[in-house]
């Protein structure tokens, strides 16, 4: 079965790296 | 304050994604971020459809807002 709070932390964790991505991207883009 | 500070920011990471300035995102935008972003097609749908809160395709600056200040945890509303 699904566990829950994993899928929340991974998720979290996506969002994370998609938000650090964007600032890394914005010098020099 | 710190929300002002967030919500600049959250403008300047919209518009990388915004290009044309529409006032909003769509899937189409998110998908030409793959090959600018260290994310694949998959995960840049995952973020988008995270987002995107209401689940009506488009991604407004309210929820990126949000979603951003969730990042530094903190609720921006």
């Amino acid at each position: 079965k699904p566990d829950v709070s994993k899928t929340g932390a991974s998720n979290e964790r996506m969002l994370a790296n998609f938000f650090n991505s964007l600032l890394n991207k914005k010098p020099g883009s | 304050s710190i929300e002002e500070m967030v919500k600049e920011k959250s403008r300047e990471l919209f518009a990388l994604c915004d290009k044309e300035g529409k006032g909003f995102i769509n899937k189409v935008d998110m998908q030409r971020l793959h090959g600018e972003l260290p994310l694949s097609d998959e995960q840049l749908r995952d973020v988008f459809d995270s987002l995107d809160n209401d689940g009506n395709g488009f991604l407004t600056f309210e929820e990126f807002c949000e979603g951003f200040g969730g990042f530094l945890g903190l609720n921006v509303s």
